[in-house]
């Protein structure tokens, strides 16, 4: 009589299992590498930065990277990218204004996230026109 | 007649909600 079965589709799943992420990170629950940032600890998931960034994928993809569990990242320009990053890699939300865009986009191009890169040259470019 | 599968989209919450952080 038809239909020999279904398919359920959470249409939120993704994002619920973003969100239950980044709590764990905010609690650090699982988190298991720590970026160093001018200084500055960020602890994360290697699961989620891979998934995300070329770069990480790079360190992290091989052997070698499962005893990786402290990251220095660069200073300079892109430090202040990188926290914006990371929370837009938890929550898909990028946050960008005038002042910080210029150092996401060097964070990000550092990072090897080629459409955050788009996104932000198209932020700048728009903050240009009148 | 493998084809024939109904896809009907859940629009609630998925999985259980890790509580936050007090």
């Amino acid at each position: 009589d038809g239909a020999l079965g279904y398919v359920r589709e959470f249409t939120r799943h993704s994002s619920d299992v973003l969100g239950n992420l980044n709590e764990l990170r905010l609690r650090g629950i699982l988190t298991d590498v720590t970026l160093l940032v001018g200084g500055q600890p960020l602890r994360a998931h290697k699961a989620v930065l891979i998934a995300c960034s070329g770069f990480f994928y790079s360190i992290f993809r091989g052997r070698a990277g499962v005893g990786v569990d402290v990251l220095s990242l660069p200073g300079g320009p892109e430090a202040g990218g990188f926290a914006p990053l990371l929370d837009f890699m938890y929550t898909s939300r990028l946050r960008l204004s005038p002042a910080t865009a210029p150092s996401v986009l060097a964070a990000a191009t550092y990072l090897q996230m080629e459409h955050v890169v788009q996104a932000c040259h198209r932020f700048i470019q728009a903050s240009y026109e009148p | 007649h493998e084809g024939l599968v109904a896809t009907v989209k859940e629009a609630g919450r998925s999985i259980h909600e890790i509580p936050r952080e007090e």
